[in-house]
């Protein structure tokens, strides 16, 4: 609902995105650079995204040691 | 090595999934490999349970997160089948686990390698090649903006949190770059897929890479 809490949480969230999206993107001077801008995670604050979707636990593993691949 | 390498192009990569509000791309990522994997060894490509795997693996923790690693671990010691997805179809929630007997058919992970490939990424490249798709994990905090393009910046190495599925590599541009399927839709990025610069283990995308066998 406009005018809501929470909708006002999430457009403040939204102008965060946009502040990100122009510092990330002036780093893009190539034409093949990655671009970032809005999509369907610009309305999610960064912890919001993190407790989502970046879950996975890391596991290390050993170095590899087979043979070398010449180009 | 061929200068570009692309498995989509082989038919064998199933089409970009979507996790939803659920922290299972560790499942995707290594139901993927295993999908594709089989379709390489002649079966018909077919779609193999992510929930199996989310509800099952009890080393991990459903949709609160897990490794892929783990995962393939338990796949192998305990010779479970996965079953088709029409089966046991994907719900983004953890649930109770399914058992099948053991003359259901299904899908098995007899041994997988794991390797940190840091600063050896054409060793990998060769990896692809020669054992199909790749689960690996980055560190994706940046991918909440993702439009498109070839990720060279803002990625960390050795702070990974997101699991995703390498399925191909392409080195005959000004930057070369890895192909990867991600597992948050067709609207996010290139149609579900990123690409990440090859070289500088870029996004810490040769940290932690499994390959799998059937």
């Amino acid at each position: 609902e406009i005018g809501s809490e929470e909708s006002d949480r999430r457009h403040r969230y939204f102008q965060d995105a946009t502040k990100r999206h122009a510092y990330l993107n002036s780093f893009s001077a190539a034409p093949q650079s990655a671009r970032y801008g809005i999509n369907q995670f610009s309305d999610l604050s960064q912890e919001e995204f993190r407790d989502l979707y970046l879950q996975a636990q890391t596991s290390r593993a050993p170095c590899f040691s087979g043979p070398k691949t010449v180009g | 090595l061929p200068a570009k390498f692309d498995w989509r192009q082989k038919a064998v990569v199933a089409p970009v999934q979507n996790q939803q509000a659920c922290g299972s791309c560790w499942a995707f990522s290594v139901v993927g490999a295993m999908q594709s994997v089989h379709a390489i060894e002649g079966s018909k490509l077919e779609q193999l349970s992510v929930q199996q795997v989310l509800d099952c693996s009890y080393k991990n923790k459903g949709c609160s997160g897990g490794s892929p690693l783990w995962a393939l671990d338990w796949l192998k010691q305990t010779g479970v089948k996965l079953v088709p997805q029409s089966e046991y179809p994907y719900k983004a929630k953890t649930g109770i686990c399914h058992f099948f007997s053991q003359s259901h058919g299904g899908v098995a992970v007899t041994n997988f390698t794991a390797h940190d490939f840091s600063g050896q990424e054409e060793a990998m490249m060769g990896q692809l090649v020669e054992r199909g798709p790749l689960t690996a994990i980055v560190d994706a905090v940046s991918w909440q903006d993702y439009l498109g393009g070839i990720i060279q910046h803002h990625c960390s190495s050795q702070w990974s949190n997101h699991a995703i599925l390498v399925v191909g590599y392409d080195t005959t541009g000004d930057i070369p770059y890895w192909i990867v399927q991600n597992s948050w839709g067709t609207t996010w990025g290139n149609e579900g897929y990123v690409y990440i610069k090859i070289g500088g283990n870029v996004c810490g995308i040769a940290d932690s890479v499994a390959a799998v066998f059937l």
